[in-house]
């Protein structure tokens, strides 16, 4: 009976990931390996490109005769191009404080968490969100490149590499981290348990009463542990594989809202997104 | 809670699922 609930855990925690999570792993890996029904990412490479594909950025389905309309930009200039990369940042930012929402959501429909106390709830999302965000961009990112605007758009990685500084420092940290997560080969139905165990990490700074939040954990990671076994039988020692990968999101997460404070203080136009904003004050 | 305004009313906000 103990097995069967934490089957029945692993289950109700998958089927709320479908519901929130508009981009599975499942679908990201269909458009990257090309075995989709649907057509092929537009792909951004350069300046050019990004101009010709920014309207599409963040929209969930591309007008797909745009995808051969040429803009006669023979040379971006560099204001125009300092322009752009601004505005393609500020497009990241609202599709991040959306991811932010539907991981809340997900939260939420973990049995027990919205019985915590309410502070509780607001600090485990704050340092759990841009971790479970890291991991969830893995799936659609391969050494060349990432899917993005719900995997209508490929961007590649020499193109973000080639941003000033620091935009262009941003992604290389989450590509490096990305190809070796992918090398776990989780599918979705072991990131729903995973992203559940991130969210109810006992150890965060400020909470209140720790421990119902192990509590709720312990039995999270009981079902990650059994899943695991049962859907990669094959594959030695990957529950504490997975586990170790938390140590590495920290590092991730405090160095990336390191960059955005240098943002703050580089770029004169820049506003940053009040949730991100909430989120990234006194992080780390 | 109260620095974190957004986060906490996205809490409390019950999803379109909920009704």
């Amino acid at each position: 009976p103990e097995a069967a609930d934490l089957r029945a855990l692993a289950k109700h925690l998958y089927e709320s990931y479908l519901k929130n999570f508009p981009l599975t792993k499942a679908k990201a890996r269909a458009i990257l390996s090309g075995k989709t029904s649907d057509n092929a990412p537009f792909v951004v490479h350069d300046m050019k490109s990004l101009l010709e594909g920014e309207q599409f950025i963040n929209c969930r389905q591309i007008p797909r005769q745009d995808h051969h309309r040429h803009l006669n930009v023979s040379s971006v200039q560099s204001d125009l191009q300092r322009e752009v990369e601004l505005r393609f940042f500020h497009s990241c930012q609202s599709r991040s404080a959306e991811a932010v929402s539907e991981v809340t959501e997900f939260a939420k429909s973990i049995p027990g968490f919205l019985n915590l106390d309410l502070n509780d709830q607001v600090t485990l999302l704050k340092y759990a969100v841009i971790e479970v965000l890291i991991i969830m961009m893995a799936p659609l990112m391969n050494k060349d490149g990432t899917l993005i605007s719900y995997g209508q758009i490929f961007m590649t990685r020499e193109f973000l590499k080639s941003l000033r500084k620091p935009f262009s420092d941003m992604m290389e940290p989450k590509f490096e981290f990305s190809v070796k997560f992918n090398m776990l080969e989780l599918d979705d139905t072991d990131m729903a348990l995973f992203f559940a165990v991130i969210i109810l990490s006992g150890d965060r700074p400020g909470l209140l009463n720790v421990k119902p939040i192990e509590d709720l954990q312990e039995n999270v990671l009981h079902s990650l542990e059994l899943h695991l076994k049962m859907n990669h039988p094959d594959s030695l020692h990957l529950f504490a594989k997975v586990l170790q990968k938390m140590t590495d999101l920290r590092q991730i997460v405090s160095d990336h809202v390191h960059f955005i404070q240098l943002l703050k203080e580089s770029e004169i136009n820049m506003c940053l997104h009040p949730l991100l904003q909430e989120i990234m004050k006194d992080l780390y | 809670t109260e620095r974190h305004k957004i986060l906490h009313r996205l809490l409390q906000d019950s999803s379109p699922a909920d009704g």
